[in-house]
């Protein structure tokens, strides 16, 4: 009966903040953890890779190798990890 | 599993490790004990031991750091990253390094060491009774001192069992004050501090003065983090205070209240409306010795797995009772061999062509009979990869190279077999032989390791036993290398010597040792094996080899792995 209490979200200082978007999120672990080459090409080039190396983040971790950035694969890039890459070029 | 580009590894078996500094999340002798733990894992499953030292340069540097830490690799604050290594070799190589913004514990919750007290350094019991009320952190309540304790008992009120729980009004850490406490107020750049502060750091590590006068006196040290202590936020280590007011509202406990990823925080002052002052609460925290284990992983020369269950894939997994998998151990092994020496393991049934067969009970130098098959392991061991062997000898005409562990052959149609392991078709000898050679007359196999011998006849062994038996002097630690003369006589060689024995005799023949070089000219002195092959005499140093023959003259010099090995 009670009204849910409606949630105030607040900007704590000091918050590492990092409601970051998904694609942000994925571009800065599949980089930081060697599946993308830092120097990344820009355009048609950069999607076809972005999904190539979904594919083998997906494979190294287990999932189904689906190339596109699914719920699956962004709660496991949320997940603790080693920093070493995956990948090293 | 993977190993690092190169199978990068340690040369030296035995491995030396320095701890540079301590978390303040947990108290240094657990921190000590994860570590040691976390080396015990690898050492358990190879020949590698592990050497703590408390100075100077070891091969393996730990340390803990927050964000940018002093190398190229920065960490992210609370979460995601937990710790990364390097593979082996100089300098950064090998070292190990742990995010400080990280909860350490030792998994599930937190590890509180107590004290002084009457418990004798037992860890805390939560949750505890204490005038009939349940406690489920340290508390200061029962003190006038404003010290924390707690029971290590569940029942405080019937035990009467307690201890202080870290705090800086009890130790410090690290610093230059040898653990004394903090004192408070004390003055640093003229204003003064009631409680310990980052002032002054860009580490982030909290601190304080163990002196009223730090300006003055520099004496200082930091601050264990209390049970209580927030994590992250903006105050990091300080412990929550309760009740709070956020939002008008008043908290007893962590809420997560104002945030939209549900973790849990709590003010470090009475308002945090007016003071926004706070930090997350402490959770089950990551296991230092599994995440320890991981990063040693790394910097033994293992990458990372695609095994789930593996410790050495990517993602943290809390596991109660921890065991290696087999992945890891098969990984850790293709570096450095399996263990050997002097730990009881329970003899391996030993397998027929038809069923498991128990080992008969003997004594190493009693006649044992057992009877193995030679099983095929990992082919991907690329003898090709190996600079130098152990031993390399030839065997009912096939050459035989013998590596941690593991042995190839060369067929006289110049194929190479192989990796098989010396535990399967020798199985009383130990990872790493220093020569061996084969009788002619007799077909027995001799293998030498240090100051010990072993005589196969097929697959009976006699062994093993000192070299002193032989006649060889007691001083000597090793035979290096073994050349087979007419009429029963062996060679046997070590650095710049060489004896001559009679194997029917079982002696070493008088008038020895000689010198080296006023028989053996234009060869390496130190060559670290020496075999005769197809009758020509083979002086090995490095990846090269010198052939001398019949007449002594030296008549070609080349490469192991090429000319020999057929890589």
């Amino acid at each position: 009966w009670c009204v849910p209490l409606k949630s105030v979200y607040v900007t704590f200082p000091g918050d590492v903040i990092k409601n970051m978007t998904d694609k942000q999120l994925a571009d800065e672990y599949l980089q930081r953890y060697g599946y993308i080459d830092v120097l990344q090409k820009s355009g048609l080039q950069a999607v076809v890779s972005t999904s190539k190396a979904l594919k083998q983040l997906q494979k190294q971790l287990g999932l189904e190798e689906t190339g596109s950035l699914d719920q699956p694969t962004i709660d496991a890039m949320k997940q603790p990890r080693c920093g070493v890459p995956d990948i090293r070029n | 599993y993977q190993t690092f580009t190169g199978n990068l590894k340690w040369d030296n078996k035995d491995v030396t490790y320095r701890i540079l500094n301590y978390s303040p999340d947990m108290e240094a002798s657990l921190t000590d004990d994860a570590f040691a733990r976390a080396f015990k894992v690898w050492s358990d499953v190879t020949p590698l031991t592990f050497r703590r030292l408390y100075d100077g340069t070891a091969d393996i540097m730990i340390s803990f750091g927050k964000a940018d830490h002093g190398d190229p690799y920065p960490f992210d604050g609370k979460d995601g990253l937990l710790a990364h290594a390097y593979p082996p070799g100089e300098g950064i190589q090998g070292d190990a390094h742990f995010d400080d913004d990280e909860y350490w514990t030792l998994g599930s919750g937190p590890v509180i060491k107590t004290s002084y007290g009457n418990a004798e350094g037992a860890t805390c019991h939560f949750p505890f009774l204490f005038e009939g009320q349940s406690y489920s952190t340290c508390t200061t309540e029962g003190r006038t001192d404003g010290l924390p304790w707690c029971a290590t008992t569940a029942d405080y009120d019937k035990d009467k069992i307690f201890g202080f729980c870290p705090s800086e009004l009890l130790s410090t850490f690290g610093g230059n004050s040898n653990e004394a406490p903090c004192v408070f107020p004390f003055v640093f750049q003229g204003e003064k501090y009631d409680s310990c502060t980052t002032d002054g750091r860009t580490d982030g590590y909290r601190w304080c003065a163990t002196t009223a006068n730090y300006d003055t006196d520099k004496q200082y040290g930091f601050c264990p983090n209390r049970d209580t202590a927030v994590i992250g936020g903006n105050s990091e280590g300080e412990p929550c205070q309760f009740p709070f007011t956020f939002l008008g509202t008043q908290y007893s406990s962590c809420t997560s209240e104002g945030r939209s990823d549900g973790k849990l925080w709590c003010a470090t002052t009475s308002n945090y409306d007016t003071d926004k002052k706070w930090g997350f609460c402490p959770d089950g925290g990551y296991s230092l010795f599994l995440v320890a284990a991981h990063e040693f992983g790394h910097a033994l020369g293992l990458d990372h797995s695609n095994i789930k269950d593996a410790l050495m894939y990517p993602m943290y997994k809390y596991i109660e009772d921890f065991s290696l998998h087999e992945d890891d151990i098969k990984g850790i092994q293709y570096l450095y061999g399996p263990k050997t020496g002097p730990d009881p393991t329970p003899p391996e049934p030993q397998f027929t062509t038809s069923s498991p067969i128990l080992p008969t009970k003997s004594t190493p130098s009693e006649k044992t009979t057992t009877v193995s098959t030679t099983v095929h392991v990992d082919p991907s061991k690329d003898a090709c990869q190996i600079k130098e062997f152990d031993a390399i000898t030839e065997i009912q005409e096939e050459l035989h190279f013998f590596k941690d562990g593991y042995y190839w052959k060369i067929s006289n149609k110049r194929e190479r077999k192989g990796p098989f392991l010396i535990s399967e078709k020798w199985p009383a000898l130990p990872a790493v032989i220093n020569t061996a050679f084969e009788d002619q007359l007799t077909k027995k196999i001799y293998f030498f390791a240090e100051k010990q011998f072993w005589v196969y006849t097929g697959n009976e062994v006699f062994g093993p036993r000192k070299i002193e038996k032989l006649g060889l002097p007691s001083n000597l630690d090793r035979v290096d290398g073994a050349v087979q003369r007419k009429y029963g006589k062996v060679l046997l060689f070590n650095g710049e010597t060489f004896w001559r024995l009679d194997v029917k005799a079982q002696l070493i023949d008088s008038g020895y040792p000689k010198f080296f070089d006023s028989y053996f000219g234009g060869v390496p002195t130190d060559s670290h094996d020496v075999f005769l092959y197809k009758g020509f005499l083979y002086f090995c140093r490095e990846n090269f080899y010198w052939r001398m023959n019949a007449r002594r003259q030296v008549d070609r010099v080349g490469y192991v792995k090429y000319d020999l090995l057929k890589c």
